[in-house]
């Protein structure tokens, strides 16, 4: 028997993965599939690193990535740094169908996707927020700085350039934390 | 971060991405996941993958192109997965780093970079052969 259709997902994430599959069983496209099953872990904020109130940035602020790809047509809709949207995958899908651009990012992609209907909401949770309380209490460790001062890994910022580039022997300094991933 | 490839009855494949990147980024850094053949990639005329793990030295192999490329030139998933993550351990040994990938005949796999934190790898499948979706393990490399 043919194994098709298939959907393959990254991480232990079961409830995208069936969103997806009843997706293709009830009559929908591969990208549908995509689109559903990715718009579930936005909205289970699977693992913390997935949609709203997960992985504030130095400025406490959570922003969204995400892609789609046809294969089919080999056409591609994404947005990088999208503010204050939850469903940045249905985003995605919109830059797909509704431009003939490839990725759109940051205010102006939060522009795009008030006029496609999506609706301008705070992403900030009460974990976001502590994490970043946490982070901001313990010296804004760790941080992805380097070469400028004061000290990134004692210091919080503003940084500003040190003058001087260290060579770097290993560029990975610390510790992996797989709940901290693209 | 989550990273999806289909493959439809039909043979149309489709990948996508979604994420909010990694904790206590510098604002406005984006990593792997918006970046066609970096975060995920698709093509009918020989499958689909996606990547997860650490964007920024992700994004510098689209990964995801890469294991594309290799099931194009007869690899299987798991093979061409693995190739992907040698390829950027010969200049990041220690990096943190996954990747899934589905031929267009419906056999997948998956590799992932051996740390000593990380050394399994959980991803989920739903083909037509399982009633529900299982969850599968891989050995990280």
């Amino acid at each position: 028997s043919s194994p098709l259709p298939l959907v393959v997902n990254t991480w232990p994430f079961k409830n995208a993965t069936e969103a997806a599959w009843w997706t293709l069983l009830s009559g929908g496209s591969a990208l549908d599939a995509v689109e559903n099953g990715c718009a579930v872990c936005e909205k289970e904020q699977c693992d913390g690193t997935v949609g709203f109130g997960g992985s504030p940035d130095e400025g406490g602020e959570t922003t969204l990535d995400a892609m789609i790809m046809d294969g089919t047509a080999m056409d591609v809709g994404a947005v990088g740094g999208l503010r204050r949207i939850k469903n940045a995958i249905g985003v995605a899908r919109r830059v797909l169908e509704h431009t003939t651009h490839t990725l759109l990012v940051g205010d102006s992609a939060t522009k795009f996707a008030e006029s496609m209907g999506f609706t301008n909401e705070d992403l900030s949770t009460k974990t976001s927020r502590d994490l970043h309380s946490d982070w901001l209490s313990r010296n804004c460790q760790p941080n992805y700085w380097r070469n400028v001062i004061p000290d990134p890994s004692k210091y919080c910022g503003p940084y500003k350039p040190s003058g001087f580039l260290k060579q770097s022997i290993s560029p990975h300094k610390e510790e992996v934390d797989i709940h901290s991933h693209d | 971060t989550i990273g999806m490839v289909v493959i439809h009855k039909t043979g149309h494949t489709a990948a996508g991405t979604s994420t909010n990147g990694i904790k206590f980024k510098i604002p406005g850094r984006v990593g792997d996941s918006p970046i066609p053949g970096a975060g995920a990639y698709a093509d009918d005329t020989a499958g689909a993958a996606a990547a997860t793990g650490d964007g920024d030295t992700l994004l510098r192999f689209l990964p995801s192109y890469q294991a594309v490329e290799y099931m194009r030139g007869g690899d299987d998933p798991a093979i061409a997965c693995q190739k992907v993550i040698l390829r950027i351990q010969k200049y990041y040994p220690n990096f943190f780093g996954a990747v899934i990938c589905a031929s267009v005949n419906g056999s997948y796999g998956a590799a992932c970079n051996k740390l000593p934190t990380f050394t399994q790898f959980s991803f989920m499948v739903s083909n037509s052969l399982h009633n529900e979706p299982t969850e599968k393990k891989v050995d990280c490399i």
